[in-house]
């Protein structure tokens, strides 16, 4: 099973299309391996950015150094997940 | 019995299966179980056939989770079954809507990657089918179509989440709807549903022309989105895919309204909260609530719009 703790999802906003550009080139660079869960699309409208905990430095410097502003959309993954696992049991639990 | 299943909690496919066992039994005149096709891992791939009689009707397609890791996409189109079934006969609008329409229903489109999220990896998107030459696994079944296929917005590296595939329908999923809609002929409206952007679009994704029928589509879809707004006031964005989003080629929508079907859609449901694809469970019945009677106005649309 994959696990993800420590992973992020960045919420990001774009100010301009080269901006967009930006984050469309970083999503090409494979060893980052970010997973875009909402794509960029136009300035001012958010992007959703899966980071893995190991690479999260790197991409927080990216954007840090181009000027693009991001916050924290989940700070733990892996908490997320169980938290929805866990609620699953429970209401197969109650449906027995 | 199909009313004892958990609407307001995420299930596995064997439970999704299951339940559409349910549904048929309780309404056995009303809705059917059919099998399209076989997954890349050789899972059935079933679609329910709601049609009270006649042969050949005009038809709607609806399919949620191409995407498998969009849970609230599967949740939402059971919960929508599930309504279809049980207001026939007693919501009129329903009744007559299925008395002179069919609806095929697909809820679990990419059954190997809905396995995959339960069993290995929860933000699986894309099938299940290796690629020669890589070690990287899976095509994504929205670039796959034979619309634009290869063009901006897909990927030609297995490795991308939005890698198109060899070539266009090579994913058993989408052929095998592609050939199911294409056999039936008579299929007037397609509704692809996603997750978690709040938008509902139109044709084209592939290209920024607009659709001959860009009017009509972009109107239905206004109404659509403001009595969805209606119910607990999410907002949704509208219009063709290639103004709302980006070009995005290969894709559900625009292979469909190519190939004939004039109200061609895709959804995007919520992420009212910060949870993307991960939204909490007790918010699956509210999406599904407020989607209804958007889907109910694209669908009495059709109905009422022959062509």
């Amino acid at each position: 099973e994959q696990l993800f703790v420590g992973d992020q999802v960045l919420r990001v906003v774009a100010s301009s299309e080269e901006q967009i550009a930006l984050l469309r080139a970083l999503g090409e660079q494979v060893e980052l391996q970010v997973d875009f869960w909402r794509d960029p699309t136009k300035p001012g409208r958010p992007a959703d950015l899966r980071v893995p905990f190991s690479r999260l430095q790197a991409v927080k410097i990216f954007l840090e150094s181009h000027g693009i502003s991001y916050s924290i959309m989940i700070e733990d993954v892996q908490q997320l997940l169980d938290e929805e696992k866990r609620t699953m049991m429970l209401s197969r639990r109650m449906e027995r | 019995r199909a009313n004892q299943f958990n609407f307001a909690s995420y299930h596995t496919l064997e439970e999704i299966y299951d339940w559409m066992d349910t549904l048929v039994a309780d309404h056995p005149n009303l809705v059917s179980k059919i099998q399209i096709g076989e997954s890349y891992e050789k899972r059935p791939l079933y679609v329910l056939k709601f049609s009270t009689g006649g042969s050949n009707r005009p038809a709607v397609w609806l399919d949620t989770g191409i995407h498998s890791r969009e849970w609230v996409t599967q949740a939402t189109g059971v919960w929508t079954a599930n309504k279809l079934a049980e207001d026939y006969g007693h919501d009129p609008t329903v009744t007559s809507l299925l008395d002179t329409v069919d609806i095929f229903f697909e809820i679990v489109t990419n059954p190997d990657g809905y396995a995959f999220t339960h069993s290995s990896n929860r933000l699986w998107r894309k099938t299940r089918s290796i690629n020669a030459g890589s070690s990287c696994i899976g095509v994504d079944p929205n670039r796959n179509w034979d619309a634009g296929f290869g063009d901006a917005g897909s990927s030609s590296n297995p490795c991308s989440e939005t890698y198109h595939g060899p070539y266009a329908h090579s994913e058993s999923e989408v052929k095998s709807i592609v050939d199911f809609i294409k056999s039936h002929g008579n299929v007037k409206a397609l509704i692809s549903i996603h997750s978690y952007s709040q938008m509902l679009m139109f044709p084209y994704g592939y290209k920024r022309t607009p659709a001959p029928d860009h009017e009509e589509l972009n109107e239905l879809a206004k109404k659509a989105v403001s009595d969805l707004a209606a119910v607990y006031g999410t907002k949704y964005t509208y219009g063709s895919i290639a103004d709302t989003i980006y070009l995005a080629a290969g894709t559900t929508v625009d292979w469909a309204y190519e190939n004939g079907v004039k109200y061609s859609y895709t959804f995007e449901l919520r992420d009212t909260g910060r949870y993307g694809f991960l939204l909490p469970s007790s918010q699956i019945i509210p999406t599904a609530t407020e989607t209804w009677p958007a889907l109910l106005d694209i669908l009495v649309h059709v109905q009422q719009h022959p062509y």
